[in-house]
């Protein structure tokens, strides 16, 4: 379901380049839990923004489900993410004066083809999902480092994506609420949703069964996970 | 060097009321390496801020160097907190449109005393000091968030306070990175600094000297590390 080759990507930062994906060839089939692994400025969340259709390569082709997605506008992107793709943000991009269920349903509002009726409803319960039921009208500041990264993944959630991906989504989080949310996650990919996340922890990683590791922008491995 | 006694910290959220600390009991003696741990939404950020003088308690008492802190004007706890502590932030709080060098340098601009002559230098060495020597013109947006972490690191500690808090400064960092940033603690615990670091992992918990444990506002437990 999602196939690149020889991805790249160069950002420019005054007039020095930064060649942050050095040509990534990846192939995820339907249905799979992938770990991405690697140190910090490894190319990680660049790669998972070209996977998420935030952000276009410099070089090379992504498919997505089938269809090529390099090339396509910003608009044509937008659609794809909104009806495919859940995005779990490393630095969660939630709307500052805005609470927690509003910015939940705010996934479900930019749905064009508003597949969930009921979007406050909806909101509430995926809030209640990761833990939050009793702080969803609390706004970003008024909320601990580890239940803003619980609204942005019960956002990226709402909308029951075929595809999740999420960038360090138990960074902030205690041990058992890392499990709470891992836990979910294997719900899902066992109700058929495809799973790619991001961690720099071993134990969230033996979670998944497969890991990808990346380095100065290039796969260095990738492995099935054993003992699984 | 840190006294708190019985402290309260509770929030209003329009009729609702968070008991985010429910009674603090907490001793530090100058030259310790703390780890505080505990749930997500359990107090941990918020007994920081009042230790940083970041916020005031509702109710009890915070003795920083034998002196009350509760009880003093907003620009009394800031002059405190430039001179002596050096804070950093789960979120980082990088200025947004400003290079990682110019934000490390604004914490050495704030100081009053000025006791760092050459700002930029002080910023710069800072910088190589966590691994970013060759990203110090990067904006917060043009950086990784394990780097974005590192520069927050840097601007905490490039005024060499005697006082160190840290929540999740590894929270996004890859096990060598962290490893890496527990040293530099480590290396400045040793030359007499305080530090006293939030952390969700148990292997970096496992570098201080003592663990306290917080739970719903309380601490439940405050054990030595053994085997070091
Ligand atoms: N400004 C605020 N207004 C209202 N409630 C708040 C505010 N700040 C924190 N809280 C609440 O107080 C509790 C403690 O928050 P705190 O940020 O101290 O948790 P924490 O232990 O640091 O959690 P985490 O590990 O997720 O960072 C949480 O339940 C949170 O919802
Ligand atoms: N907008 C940008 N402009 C310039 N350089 C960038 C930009 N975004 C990322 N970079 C650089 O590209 C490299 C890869 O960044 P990326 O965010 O993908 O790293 P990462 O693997 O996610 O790291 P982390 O684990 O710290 O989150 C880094 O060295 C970073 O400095
Ligand atoms: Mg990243
Ligand atoms: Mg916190």
């Amino acid at each position: 379901v999602i196939e690149t080759n020889k991805l790249t990507k160069l950002f420019q930062v005054g007039d020095i380049s930064v060649q942050a994906l050095r040509g990534i060839d990846m192939l995820v089939e339907e249905g799979e839990f992938v770990a991405i692994m690697g140190s910090s400025g490894s190319g990680k969340s660049t790669l998972m923004n070209l996977l998420g259709c935030l952000d276009t390569p410099t070089g090379g082709e992504y498919f997505l489900a089938g269809s090529r997605v390099n090339g396509l506008s910003k608009i044509e992107r937008a659609t794809i993410r909104n009806q495919k793709i859940g995005f779990v943000f490393q630095g969660y991009n939630l709307l500052p004066r805005t609470s927690a269920v509003e910015n939940v349903e705010l996934a479900l509002f930019y749905d064009r083809e508003r597949r969930i009726k009921n979007m406050r409803q909806a909101a509430i319960e995926a809030l209640e999902r990761v833990g939050l039921g009793d702080r969803m009208h609390h706004s970003p500041n008024q909320l601990s480092g580890g239940q803003q990264q619980r609204v942005a993944i019960a956002r990226a959630l709402v909308n029951k994506p075929s595809i999740i991906l999420a960038d360090e989504p138990t960074g902030n989080l205690d041990s058992r609420t890392s499990l709470e949310i891992i836990s979910l996650f294997q719900r899902l990919n066992s109700e058929g949703a495809t799973v790619i996340l991001v961690t720099h922890e071993d134990d969230i990683a033996q979670y998944s069964r497969r890991i990808v590791k990346l380095k100065d922008g290039l796969i260095i491995s990738d492995h099935t996970v054993e003992n699984r």
